[in-house]
């Protein structure tokens, strides 16, 4: 619930600063505001001090104390770093919309037409002998353990 | 600082 209220404030803090502003989410995830956010919300964020055993096998489930030095990197429900800013189809950038646009404006194509048509072999669909389709479950496995991010 | 003013908002319409 802490994590809860933390998302919650975090949500209705950016979307009143980016109507009395009159800036965009993009403009308040860049440099400068982001970090005027971050000092200004930080007294709010659950989990603070956490506290790892140097000394324990694993991290703990929730992936806390995978890294020693910054216990919070990879764990459950945080923020994960970008290499781009968001563009999902929801004005306020949160991700309840996928994006359904391309740049130039014309929606985007229906990704079940694209799936089908990368992945049609045709009458004699290539087999791979070196892998079966479990390699794509552990996969999916493996992210999910990594994100955990609703 | 306008920030700060907003969280602040924020903090007080979620604890409400």
């Amino acid at each position: 619930s802490s994590m809860a209220r933390s998302a919650d404030i975090s949500e209705i803090a950016s979307d009143i600063i980016t109507r009395r502003m009159s800036i965009t989410m993009g403009d308040l995830q860049g440099l400068g505001m982001s970090q005027r956010f971050a000092t200004a919300i930080d007294s709010n964020c659950a989990l603070k001090n956490i506290m790892c055993n140097p000394a324990d096998i694993y991290r703990k489930p929730n992936g806390v104390c995978n890294n020693l030095k910054n216990p919070m990197w990879g764990s459950s429900i945080t923020a994960q770093p970008r290499f781009i800013p968001p563009h999902y189809g929801d004005g306020k950038n949160i991700g309840i919309i996928p994006r359904y646009l391309s740049v130039s404006g014309e929606p985007l194509p229906n990704p079940r037409h694209i799936s089908n048509s990368v992945h049609n072999g045709g009458i004699s669909p290539p087999r791979g002998c070196q892998f079966t389709v479990l390699l794509t479950f552990f996969g999916q496995f493996v992210d999910h353990d990594v994100i955990s991010t609703p | 600082d306008i920030v700060s003013e907003c969280v602040a908002e924020a903090v007080g319409l979620v604890d409400r």
